[in-house]
């Protein structure tokens, strides 16, 4: 299966 | 305060109309350079980043650096009683806790004035890096639009795959699968009818169809959009207003388990 990711991984908190 | 007006109020319109079954609610920021908003939707897997310049205003006024909260659903009912043709402006005082809609015909003999509650709103900013990426694909809107609503009623996920001279989009489910293939086609008698691909290395990543067709209600705001991707990397579904501004989609591919 896939998996959905979060796009706070990707984009560091500013 | 805060003071801007806008004579194609119907674009304001179609903005909302794009992001507001996508995000709750969100800050507004306004600054000298413009209007902004940044936010995720509730499972925080996409977000949405608007930029209207200052100068893509009839009048443009922001005295120090303000934030609205807004709940998306709210400003969508006020926006709906303004008229596709209308001039719209937007007023708000330093600390106020309203913001006036002002909505005008093109012809000055109806003025409506709306104020919405604006709301304190915790929201999350998050820094989005400049990235070179390693495929381009400009295309129609439209085509855009039609391609994932047509690939959702056969699976939930798509993988586009992009070479030097196509993109694809294929999807699988229960009752089977379906792929759609579109060639690079610059030159065209019709430029609104192009599709460009500008690729470094070709890419194939995989993403939920639920996020990208929502993404593609900003259709009626622009001919194209233009998706960017990289390996491991969200996807960039945006749309671009000629002379005013960008609203862009940010979407985490989906990954093998």
């Amino acid at each position: 299966s896939r998996g959905q990711r979060s796009i706070t991984m990707f984009f560091p908190g500013g | 305060m805060f003071e801007a007006r806008i004579a194609q109020g119907g674009l304001l319109k179609k903005v909302v109309e794009a992001i507001k079954d996508l995000i709750e609610d969100a800050n507004f920021d306004c600054n000298n350079s413009g209007f902004s908003l940044q936010a995720m939707d509730s499972s925080h897997v996409s977000l949405v980043a608007l930029s209207l310049r200052a100068d893509g205003f009839e009048h443009y006024r922001c005295d120090r650096n303000v934030s609205m909260g807004m709940k998306l659903a709210n400003l969508s009912k006020i926006l709906k009683c303004a008229g596709n043709e209308d001039a719209i402006t937007m007023k708000s005082e330093d600390n106020g806790d309203t913001i006036t809609f002002m909505f005008e015909t093109p012809n000055q003999e109806r003025l409506s004035e709306f104020d919405l509650k604006l709301m304190d709103i915790d929201s999350e900013h998050l820094g989005i890096p400049e990235a070179e990426y390693d495929a381009t694909v400009k295309l129609p809107a439209g085509e855009f639009q039609r391609i994932v609503k047509d690939l959702s009623s056969i699976g939930d996920t798509v993988e586009i795959s992009v070479t030097k001279d196509a993109v694809k989009f294929g999807t699988t489910g229960d009752i089977g699968s379906a792929n759609i293939m579109c060639r690079q086609n610059k030159s065209v008698d019709k430029p609104e009818e192009s599709t460009e691909i500008d690729i470094n290395e070709p890419v194939a990543l995989t993403f939920a169809l639920r996020y990208l067709n929502s993404f593609a209600k900003a259709t009626p705001l622009s001919t194209h959009v233009v998706l960017k991707l990289s390996k491991d990397l969200p996807i960039v579904v945006e749309y671009h207003v000629p002379d005013v501004g960008r609203l862009g989609f940010y979407l985490a591919p989906k990954v093998e388990e």
